[in-house]
């Protein structure tokens, strides 16, 4: 879930 | 979305469209390395992988079609159009930048969240984006003049990132303290490969005088 939160970014 | 991040995203689409621009303007990419440009569509092809799988937001969606398709064009009219080919200066943009990728692609395989393709090379993006700009820095030192075009190209691009970086700080102090140390590193280390740039464009800019970098 961590990661998910970094995947929104460009 | 937080404001930093926004003027980020915005600043590093700027910095692509005026380098559109220049080189549908002028016919000409003098100054541009053409290695930094191949790295970055590298970067964007690996990063966005989940472009198909994961939806987002159609503001995310939009912004990496519109950095995968910016580009792919700029590489495509730095190599194959009649013209602008022409102004590559191809005998001074020699930097390895396979020298690069590589030891990013081993470092990935090293250091990632989790073992898996999409986030291997996800981590490998990010790594490649912190030092792609530098075949464009050393294209710069050896180039005697360096056109305002692609002057500013060069400072939206390094601002860009450091504008990512507050928005990670901000992120860390309001989503509880989410830590992500590959971005932030990663950040951190491309934005630092600016810093000689930024003063000398700064004080060109201050001087109202041709940017020059040092040899």
């Amino acid at each position: 879930v961590q990661q998910d939160a970094v995947k929104d970014e460009l | 979305m937080n404001v930093f991040r926004l003027a980020g995203d915005m600043t590093h689409l700027l910095s692509i469209i005026i380098l559109l621009l220049k080189i549908r303007a002028t016919k000409s990419c003098t100054g541009i390395s053409l290695k930094t440009q191949e790295l970055y569509v590298i970067v964007f092809l690996t990063r966005y992988l989940d472009l198909f799988t994961k939806y987002i937001s159609f503001y995310n969606t939009t912004m990496k079609l519109v950095f995968l398709g910016t580009s792919i064009s700029i590489v495509w009219y730095m190599r194959y159009h009649k013209v602008v080919k022409q102004t590559y200066n191809k005998d001074q943009d020699t930097f390895r930048h396979y020298f690069l990728a590589i030891p990013c692609f081993l470092l990935a395989l090293l250091i990632h969240h989790e073992f898996t393709v999409i986030e291997v090379l996800w981590t490998f993006s990010i790594y490649l984006e912190a030092v792609a700009i530098l075949p464009q820095l050393v294209l710069l030192q050896r180039s005697r003049n360096i056109d305002n075009l692609t002057g500013n190209y060069v400072f939206l691009l390094g601002a860009y990132r450091a504008l990512y970086l507050v928005n990670w700080v901000y992120r860390y102090f309001t989503e509880n303290h989410l830590v992500r140390w590959i971005p932030w590193l990663s950040g951190l280390v491309q934005t630092t490969l600016y810093a000689d740039f930024f003063y000398y464009y700064i004080k060109s800019w201050k001087n109202n005088e041709k940017l020059q970098l040092p040899a």
